[in-house]
């Protein structure tokens, strides 16, 4: 779960 | 990445520049909402607090400082550039923005990936995002007519999220598990507002008229 909602978005 | 979310971030990139070519071409700010541009910062500094924490990559840091940067220029222009402030519509942009920060925060109290700070912020800058544009549509709406530089800004603006609307359908088809509820709802919501600014656009560029909003 801890990888996926990562806020990898601007 | 997603050619949805380059095309996203390269329009918005696009719309702060068409705002920057505006100001430092015509030494004007008339038909800018300084409030829209202030909220702009609020959202990039609680959105981007990670900045310094996280890397993702280069692009992605040097995205977010282009985005905190503009915005803060942007805003000391229109407050302090002895020769632009001059012609910032103050008795138009008069939206009471306040409300929006307000609510967003505490929406973003109640409604949250994790209840940290950064997450709360980061569900903050994304409800206020979603609201930001409205003291600048209704500073359109009474300003009449709009300078076709202006005019660009706010479509590239509003046409930006849509793009990540793309992005986020896409990554929900191609990524096991992956869910942006905050951003996507937000998102639609933000676009949605765009809709009868895109429409009087559309005409005016199906007609090659002005473009003019309804008071």
């Amino acid at each position: 779960k801890e990888e996926d909602d990562f806020k990898d978005e601007l | 990445m997603n050619i949805f979310r380059l095309a996203g971030d390269m329009t918005h990139l696009l719309s702060i520049l068409v705002l920057l070519l505006k100001i430092y071409a015509t030494k004007s700010c008339s038909g800018i909402s300084r409030k829209t541009q202030e909220l702009y910062a609020i959202v990039f500094m609680a959105r981007y607090l990670d900045l310094f924490t996280d890397f993702i990559s280069v692009y992605n840091t040097f995205m977010k400082l282009i985005f905190i940067a503009s915005s803060l220029a942007i805003v000391w222009c229109m407050r302090f550039h002895p020769v632009v402030r001059r012609s910032y519509d103050r008795e138009l942009d008069t939206f009471r923005y306040f409300f929006l920060v307000g609510a967003s925060f505490a929406l973003a109290l109640v409604w949250h990936d994790k209840f940290t700070l950064q997450e709360v912020f980061w569900a903050f800058s994304i409800y206020l995002e979603a609201v930001a544009i409205l003291p600048q549509l209704v500073l359109l709406q009474r300003s009449g007519n709009v300078d076709n530089l202006t005019g660009q800004y706010v479509f590239f603006l509003g046409a930006y999220r849509a793009f990540y609307i793309l992005n986020w359908i896409y990554r929900y088809m191609t990524e096991p598990r992956f869910t942006r509820w905050i951003a996507g709802i937000s998102g639609v919501v933000q676009t949605a507002l765009y809709a009868d600014f895109f429409y009087y656009y559309f005409i005016s560029w199906k007609n090659n008229s002005k473009l003019k909003l309804p008071a």
